[in-house]
Order: C-alpha cells, then sequence, then structure tokens
C-alpha cells in the first residue's frame, strides 16, 4: 500500500493494455503492473522501466572460453537463425576473430547454397557436406577444421524445428551430445533463435528448446518491424535465460548486442 | 467440442442459476483472457468480447437458468462466423496470377511449392515465378523444390524484382500454363520501398488472388502486418502457415477481423502436400484452447 493512498486505476489499466500489446502476455502483464501498487501514479513509468531492466539484466555467463568456441543456433521454422549466423560470424570479424560457419542443415532445401553465400559475403569458410548428411557428423568435421586452423569461433546452423516434433528435438539432442564427445565443454554457448514478432508461442519454444539441450542465450530477430518483443520478459522471469542479442535487418551489420535499457525504453516510450 | 478453457469459465457459471451482472463481467474477462492468452491482438479481442456480451443480453441471458450453455453457445458461433468459410481461389483469367506476400521467414517460398502440388492435383497447369531476388539463395530453394516436384518455373535471373516479373509475364511460353504462382522477398509492413515495389508488381501482373502469407505464431502484431499490406495492396485472402505447432492461432483471428479477407489455406509441415483448406470449427476450437 502506498504512502498516500494515491492509484490512478486508468493509467493501472492503460500500462496493463500496452504491455499485453506488446506481447507480454497477461499473466506477466497483470504481475507487473501489480508491482506499481507499491508506487504512486506520478512513478510508474520510472517504477515500471526499473523493474523491467531489473528482470532483464540475468548475467550473460562466461567470458573465459577455450578456443574454439563453438556457438550452436537452434530454434523453429524461418525465425533467423542462419542470417543470424551470418551477421554473428561478420560481427565477430570486426573484433579481429577467425571464424568458420558449420552447415547444420542438411534437410531443407537450398538450406546449404544460403549459408554458403553468407560465408562468401563475410568472408567466412563454412564447413558443409551437403543434405541428407548427420548433422552431427557436420559439427565434429568443423570441430576439428576448427582445431586445425586455430580457429577461434564455430558458428553451427541448424534446421528449424518445431519444438512439437519429439523426433526432431532428438536429432538435436544427438548433436549436442556429439559436441560434447568431442570435448566437455563445448558447445560453449546454445543460441535459441526467436522471431520478434512470436507471441505467447515464444514462451513454450524456449521452455522446450531449454529442457531438451538447454539455452544459453536468446537472439531476438525482425525487432525492425513493429513487434515489440514482449515475451522476452517472460522468458527471462520464467526461465533465466538472457537475451543476448537483437535482429534489426537482414544485413551482415544488422546484429547488435541485447540493452535492457534501450529495449525497455523503445516498449515504454 | 470447444476446448477446456471454454469448459471452465462454463463450469466457473454452472449451477448458480441466474447470473448477475458482475458474473457476466467475471465470464466476459475470462473469455477475453482466454483470447488473449491465444495471441488474439487486444482490440479485437475486445470488440469480440462486447459482441458477445451484447448478445448475452439480447438472449436475455439475465433470465436463463442455463447462462453457462449459452454464453458457451455465442462464443461458438461468433469465433466461427467471424473466422468465416473457407472460400476456393479466385483463378478467372487465362492465366490467373496468385501473388505471395508477408514477412520475411512466413512460408511463402515452401507454400509457393505446395499450391504448384495443390493446383496440379485439381488439374491445373501452374507456372512458378521466384521472384526474390533479394534472400541468399533463393532462387535455389525454390528451383530445388521445382525440379524435384517436377513443377515448371521461370529460370532467368534477374537483380530487379519488378523487372523479372514483368519478364516473366512477356514469355510467350506462359501461354501453356493457366495459373501462375509468384513467390516474392520477405519484407516489412513499413518498409515503403519494398512496398513500393510490391504495388508495381501488383499493376504489372494484375493477379487474381494476393496472399497474405503469414506464420501461425505471430502475436499481437498481426493486426499491423494485415492492415499494412491490405492498404497497399489490397489482399485477397491469407495462408496461415506452421499450424502444425502448437501456436493457438489467435493472429488468424486479428488478421481476418481487421482485413475482412478469407483464410483461404492453412500450412501443417514442410513437406509440398502439407496444405490444407481451412476448417473454420478446428480453427476456432484450437484458437480457444
Ligand atoms: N527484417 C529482418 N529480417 C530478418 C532478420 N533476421 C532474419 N531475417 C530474414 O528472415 C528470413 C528467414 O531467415 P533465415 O535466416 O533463413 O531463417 P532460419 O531460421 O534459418 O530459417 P529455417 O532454416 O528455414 O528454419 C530471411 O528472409 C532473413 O533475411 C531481422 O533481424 N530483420
Ligand atoms: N513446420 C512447418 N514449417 C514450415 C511451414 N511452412 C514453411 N515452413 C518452414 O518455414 C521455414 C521458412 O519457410 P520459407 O518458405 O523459406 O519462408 P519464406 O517466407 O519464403 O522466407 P523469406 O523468403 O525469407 O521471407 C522453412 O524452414 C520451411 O520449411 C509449415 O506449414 N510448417
Ligand atoms: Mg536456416
Ligand atoms: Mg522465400
Amino acid at each position: 500500500r502506498n504512502l498516500f493512498g494515491k492509484r490512478d486505476p486508468k493509467a493501472l489499466v492503460d500500462f496493463e493494455n500496452l504491455l499485453i500489446e506488446s506481447d507480454f502476455g497477461v499473466d506477466t502483464a497483470v504481475s507487473l503492473v501489480g508491482t506499481l501498487e507499491k508506487t504512486t501514479p506520478e512513478n510508474y513509468l520510472s517504477s515500471l522501466k526499473k523493474e523491467l531492466i531489473n528482470i532483464l539484466n540475468v548475467s550473460v555467463g562466461g567470458n573465459d572460453y577455450t578456443k574454439p568456441i563453438v556457438e550452436l543456433y537452434v530454434g523453429v521454422n524461418g525465425v533467423g537463425k542462419t542470417t543470424t549466423i551470418g551477421k554473428r560470424g561478420w560481427t565477430l570479424h570486426g573484433e579481429g576473430k577467425k571464424v568458420l560457419l558449420a552447415s547444420g542443415d542438411t534437410f531443407r532445401t537450398g538450406a546449404v547454397e544460403q549459408l554458403s553465400k553468407w560465408g562468401e559475403r563475410i568472408n567466412s569458410d563454412v564447413v558443409q557436406s551437403g543434405y541428407g548428411a548427420d548433422p552431427a557428423a557436420v559439427c565434429f568435421d568443423a570441430v576439428d577444421a576448427a582445431v586445425a586452423r586455430e580457429i577461434d569461433y564455430v558458428l553451427i546452423d541448424t534446421a528449424g524445428r518445431l519444438h512439437t516434433r519429439n523426433d526432431l528435438m532428438e536429432e538435436m539432442k544427438k548433436i549436442k551430445k556429439v559436441l560434447k564427445r568431442k570435448r566437455e565443454d563445448l558447445p560453449q554457448e546454445t543460441i535459441l533463435v526467436v522471431d520478434g514478432t512470436t507471441g505467447q508461442n515464444a514462451l513454450q519454444q524456449a521452455k522446450q528448446f531449454n529442457e531438451a539441450i538447454g539455452i544459453t542465450g536468446i537472439a531476438l530477430t525482425k525487432l525492425d518491424g513493429t513487434a515489440k518483443g514482449g515475451i522476452v520478459v517472460s522468458i527471462v522471469n520464467d526461465i533465466g535465460i538472457p537475451v543476448k542479442y537483437i535482429g534489426i535487418g537482414e544485413e551482415k551489420g544488422d546484429l547488435i548486442p541485447f540493452s535492457a535499457e534501450d529495449f525497455v525504453t523503445a516498449i515504454l516510450e | 467440442k470447444l476446448g477446456e478453457r471454454l469448459k471452465n469459465i462454463a463450469r466457473n457459471l454452472s449451477g448458480k442459476g441466474r447470473l448477475s451482472a458482475s458474473q457476466v463481467k467475471e465470464s466476459m474477462r475470462d473469455i477475453r483472457r482466454a483470447l488473449l492468452e491465444a495471441d488474439v491482438n487486444l482490440n479485437v479481442a475486445q470488440d469480440f468480447v462486447s459482441e458477445v456480451e451484447n448478445e448475452a443480453v439480447a438472449r436475455k441471458i439475465y433470465d436463463s437458468f442455463t447462462p453457462a450453455e449459452t454464453i458457451i453457445q455465442i462464443v461458438g458461433e461468433k469465433l466461427i462466423g467471424l473466422i468465416g468459410k473457407a472460400e476456393p481461389l479466385v483463378l478467372d483469367k487465362q492465366p490467373s496470377s496468385i501473388l505471395l506476400v508477408g514477412l520475411q521467414g512466413s512460408g511463402k517460398t515452401t507454400t509457393a511449392i505446395k499450391l504448384g502440388i495443390f493446383l496440379k492435383s485439381k488439374g491445373k497447369n501452374p507456372f512458378l515465378i521466384p521472384a526474390d531476388v533479394k534472400r541468399p539463395a533463393a532462387f535455389e530453394q525454390l528451383r530445388d523444390m521445382a525440379e524435384r516436384e517436377n513443377l515448371p518455373y521461370f529460370s532467368e535471373r534477374l537483380d530487379n524484382e519488378v523487372k523479372l516479373c514483368k519478364q516473366a509475364l512477356s514469355r510467350s511460353v506462359l501461354k501453356r500454363y493457366d495459373t501462375l504462382i509468384f513467390d516474392t522477398a520477405g519484407r516489412l509492413h513499413i518498409d515503403i520501398e519494398m512496398l513500393k515495389q510490391i504495388k508495381q508488381i501488383k499493376e504489372t501482373v494484375n493477379p487474381s488472388e494476393i496472399l497474405l502469407v503469414a506464420d501461425s505464431m505471430t502475436g499481437q502484431d498481426a493486426v499491423n502486418i494485415a492492415q499494412e499490406f491490405e492498404n497497399a495492396l489490397g489482399i485477397t485472402g491469407i495462408i496461415l502457415t506452421k499450424m502444425d505447432g502448437d501456436a493457438r492461432g489467435g493472429a488468424a483471428l486479428s488478421m481476418r477481423k481487421v482485413t475482412g479477407k478469407p483464410i483461404k489455406f492453412i500450412g501443417i509441415g514442410e513437406k509440398v502436400d502439407a496444405l490444407e483448406v481451412l476448417h473454420p470449427e478446428r480453427l476456432a476450437s484450437r484458437i480457444l484452447g
């Protein structure tokens, strides 16, 4: 109960609606607005901002990894995995890192050619073995190549898969197992790529993928549109996975590190 | 057959005899929440619930001793009413053109192939035009799928999507095909330049169908996407993809509401035969979960 009993019900409803329209989901929106009951109306905005930044600022894990640093990219169909890998490779190049791309999508038509074109675009080699090959085998080969060439980062592309497909989730588990068997600490990063226009299903995706193989970070794509991506707040809050990158376009430079402050400002103002 | 959520709402209302105004309000809030959790846009959900409430009053819900049944019935009717019927493709020209448009990654290229297969199965003679000149290996993706399915396609490479469509149309080979399917690059509904280009393609091609291919897991933004494509092009229908997942699909309701255009097909997988015609009851019970 705030000190002066002042409460602006209309403002509270407006905030709740704003959060719902930003894909926060009803439960999260209601509970967040609920925290405003302990403050006065003139502090609603700043209090909400502070609360959200608090939730989103979870620790982002290791930076004392041993080469090669393997980043495995997973997610449902069409969210931007392949493109995000291209952008990530470009960013790492800019930091003077040696990057190798691995074509772990041996299923979807055009996937190998698409990653190969990205490899050319960002001046990075691509390890591939064509369609129908075992994705785990491609990963195995990529790590060997990385060690031989003293590569800093291996970025592994995988086929889009719905979390409702048990067989595909098992295939993904096998990819992770094979990497771990290659070296105990691999992959150091497992990035779930989430389409920024996705609604509540993104929470289910995060839960299932995390349960299956453990996710170390989220890449939230397509935020150059009008969607707000508010579902990540539930993902961070409920599952504790940090958002690491934001995709803001289709060009190689369009991947930026996640900033809780910028993200929250874009939603609330 | 209208899912668990509605059953729970009904359970909260039944056995209470006649309802008070606050109980009706409560059940309306529950219905709204169920719709929001299904990704129906906030304003669409509010409007829907107001209509349900008005109808409930019109049917004398306060005098009814079976208010739960009445409310469930109204919700079901209104939901199925809003979703609308499956409408067939309009293929009234020789050749007729289908233009596929939508956001990045929604499933347009895959759907182009599926439509080709679908039309062939109906005795049509389709021709595919890979008009995405932007995405790396987009041409290869469509080409390889088309080759595998024995679907003829336009194989000339140009670097401008409008020029490519013009070129494709001018080919006399088209005389032997009755349906042209144009796969276009994913584009944002707020990208002025890309919208300008797709408008030019529309003017050149004069399509019988302009189908918005939309991801069924789209959230609140569905209204903006649908609205902008509708304003820019005047779409003729919607195709909802990736319905083999477990997204509730409320985006379908939002898009249908703001455009008034029919949902013509549902994508239910990555395979080329994974396309089915809309089943309104099935979509309704999925949305209400
Ligand atoms: N506007 C925008 N488009 C993006 C972004 N990220 C990816 N895309 C586009 O989204 C589409 C799909 O990207 P892909 O990289 O093929 O997605 P994917 O997850 O690898 O797809 P699958 O492998 O088929 O599951 C492409 O047209 C990309 O250019 C982004 O941040 N903004
Ligand atoms: N599970 C499932 N996957 C689908 C469906 N439709 C398309 N996909 C997959 O979604 C991903 C994107 O499909 P595309 O056909 O490349 O999408 P697009 O709209 O052409 O993408 P852009 O050209 O980049 O805008 C691919 O992995 C497809 O296999 C569907 O109905 N169900
Ligand atoms: Mg890919
Ligand atoms: Mg495409």
